[in-house]
């Protein structure tokens, strides 16, 4: 554990609990994505399977167990609780064209072809690409309430922290995961446009608008 | 046995 790692991971933690916030506090799950939402609890589940079958630290289990839960929790949130306020007809990415390639590449691109092992890289890829129909419905409508972004920054970063904590890992304890690297990158650079509008716009104190 | 590529991340 470096600090690289355990920043990383209580953005992912934050982004999660604003999330979460921002339906309970409005009632209203406006402008998010169900369909990432969807995508993510999959992330998850696929990834964390290993809580059956292997312990790592009281950390690692209460964190999966949290992230878990959550994001179930969001699901449950956007698809029944406050259906009424989702916006449908804005979350129209197909994902079935994330997840047939996604599931495709993890058979053919995995460390040991066993299923747990598929699995945990069928949610690497997965995650790498699981914000695509939240950033799609956002290019959409054009626009995103300001807690909304603050959400996006806080996923975003997570990864990019994780990189940081490769990178250290590399150097300090010879260890490297190239799946899990090469996944990170591209779920990094995916967030790059927009940490550009972020921190142009809404640090700023605008709101977040593309122009039509 | 699992976990021998040691996913100890997140």
């Amino acid at each position: 554990m470096n600090v690289f790692r355990l920043t990383g991971d209580l953005s992912h933690l934050a982004a999660i609990i604003i999330l979460l916030l921002k339906i309970w506090k409005t009632r209203s799950c406006a402008g998010i994505s169900g369909k990432s939402q969807i995508l993510f609890a999959v992330v998850f589940t696929s990834r964390y399977l290993d809580l059956l079958t292997s312990f790592i630290s009281l950390y690692n289990t209460s964190m999966k167990v949290i992230y878990i839960g959550c994001a179930y929790a969001t699901l449950y949130f956007v698809y029944m609780k406050f259906k009424a306020t989702y916006d449908g007809n804005h979350d129209t990415f197909r994902v079935e064209f994330l997840l047939v390639p996604v599931g495709g590449l993890s058979f053919l691109v995995n460390h040991d072809f066993s299923p747990l092992e598929i699995l945990w890289t069928f949610s690497i890829y997965l995650e790498s690409v699981a914000i695509l129909p939240q950033l799609f419905m956002i290019s959409k409508t054009g626009e995103a309430e300001t807690i909304t972004t603050h959400y996006l920054f806080f996923l975003g970063l997570y990864r990019a922290l994780y990189l940081f904590n490769w990178i250290w890992r590399f150097y300090f304890e010879g260890f490297f995961d190239m799946i899990a690297i090469v996944a990170g990158l591209v779920q990094t650079i995916l967030y790059c446009d927009f940490f550009y509008l972020y921190i142009t716009k809404v640090l700023k104190g605008k709101k977040l608008s593309l122009p039509a | 046995e699992y976990n021998v590529y040691g996913h100890d991340e997140l």
